[in-house]
């Protein structure tokens, strides 16, 4: 079975870093800034195993258990799910027709240089899911 | 001579959250 990807709280943030180059599954190569909504979606279509999910917030606030970080809560899919991840604040997350967005625009702006929206309740995030078996 | 810098390369599904299925049902 495909391996799972680290939660974002333990991704390596060099991804998010201005000019980074990502490898979308069709080959091509974009820089982490110039990605857009579409890119996403056809590269879970060519990659097989790999859904994209939409993933809306519904509530932000301050970590209990992990000072510093951003508890955010997401309902995901068409089951609705409810899932929280903590994060840090200047964490982007992809919004579906917006594009990078995070708690903390400026803290990702100082650290990744990457221009960000502000993500808020209602946002609705390109997350991915295993594909169910046909 | 200089050896030229390899230039890491990330995949796109780095970028957005894995949500591992355990998690959504």
């Amino acid at each position: 079975p495909p391996s799972l990807a680290p939660a974002p709280a333990s991704s390596n943030p060099s991804h998010f870093m201005k000019g980074a180059i990502i490898q979308l599954a069709t080959g091509e190569l974009k820089r982490v800034e110039d990605l857009q909504t579409h890119d996403f979606m056809r590269s879970a279509e060519v990659s097989g195993g790999l859904k994209i999910d939409s993933s809306m917030v519904v509530d932000v606030r301050a970590s209990q258990q992990r000072p510093g970080l951003v508890s955010l809560q997401f309902t995901v899919g068409e089951q609705q799910s409810k899932v929280t991840i903590d994060v840090p604040p200047e964490h982007p997350f992809f919004v579906f027709g917006q594009g990078w967005s995070s708690c903390s625009p400026e803290r990702t702006a100082q650290l990744y240089g990457l221009a960000c929206h502000h993500l808020q309740v209602g946002d609705v995030c390109v997350s991915i899911t295993l594909q169910p078996p046909p | 001579n200089v050896e030229p810098r390899s230039v890491p390369v990330f995949p796109w599904h780095s970028l957005v959250p894995f949500l591992e299925p355990s998690h959504l049902g």
